[in-house]
């Protein structure tokens, strides 16, 4: 474990934390996609199949049973809480699963490290993951009034993504044989779509005024 | 090491 992992995984954390604040407290989820947030949902439960099987820390299988809970229970406020269900901007969060879904699903049918269940369901996770953020992108688009909530858990999001980064590079250098092209690959993917957003919310915050991305 | 070794991130 090394800073720059850590840092990245604190700040997701962090993110997840902003987002189920945000809904459990002020009882709104406005936007925030359900569709990311599902996404999120199927990444963890494909990716953590390991979790009673393999153990790696404490530290890990608590951060793994973390990530499951949070994204199911935001689902789940989404879908089923009775007063948040009522801010989903349903007409707005239009992006189709399936086009997301089925391409990162083919995808690791052909790119993987070994052709079992776990292996083939592990890189469809990473390819997931790394489009997971699209339809929260384009609803933040199409938002017109981004809260400062919304804004700070995309930005978190981005920010564990870029720190994830930093500690590849610098387990490459300490770690023998530490080459892993598919996690790299899906992750520099993920973390080049955060660049327009990172920009819009830096632009906003230095010139003090309210985030909003252009149409 | 870990048969799912490279595999300890989140």
């Amino acid at each position: 474990m090394n800073i720059f992992r850590l840092a990245g995984d604190m700040t997701h954390l962090a993110s997840v934390l902003v987002l189920l604040l945000k809904i459990h407290t002020i009882k709104s989820c406005a936007g925030v996609s359900l569709k990311t947030q599902e996404l999120y949902a199927l990444v963890f439960a494909t990716r953590y199949l390991d979790i009673f099987t393999d153990f790696i820390s404490l530290y890990n299988t608590v951060m793994k049973l973390i990530f499951l809970g949070s994204s199911f229970s935001i689902v789940w406020y989404i879908r089923r809480h009775k007063i948040v269900r009522r801010s989903y901007d349903k007409d707005q969060d239009t992006f189709r699963h399936y086009f997301l879904v089925l391409p990162c699903l083919l995808l690791a049918l052909v790119i993987h490290e070994k052709f079992t269940f776990r292996e083939v369901m592990w890189a469809f996770s990473l390819y997931l993951e790394a489009v997971a953020i699209l339809p929260q992108l384009v609803l933040l688009q199409r938002t017109r009034n981004i809260d400062n909530l919304t804004g700070q858990y995309v930005f978190l999001l981005g920010a564990y993504r870029a720190l994830y980064i930093l500690n590849w590079i610098y387990r490459y250098f300490t770690e023998p044989h530490f080459v892993h092209w598919i996690t790299w690959i899906a992750g520099l993917v993920q973390t080049l779509l955060y660049a327009d957003f990172f920009y819009y919310y830096f632009e906003s915050w230095k010139n003090n005024v309210k985030l909003q991305l252009p149409a | 090491r870990h048969f799912y070794s490279g595999k300890d991130e989140l």
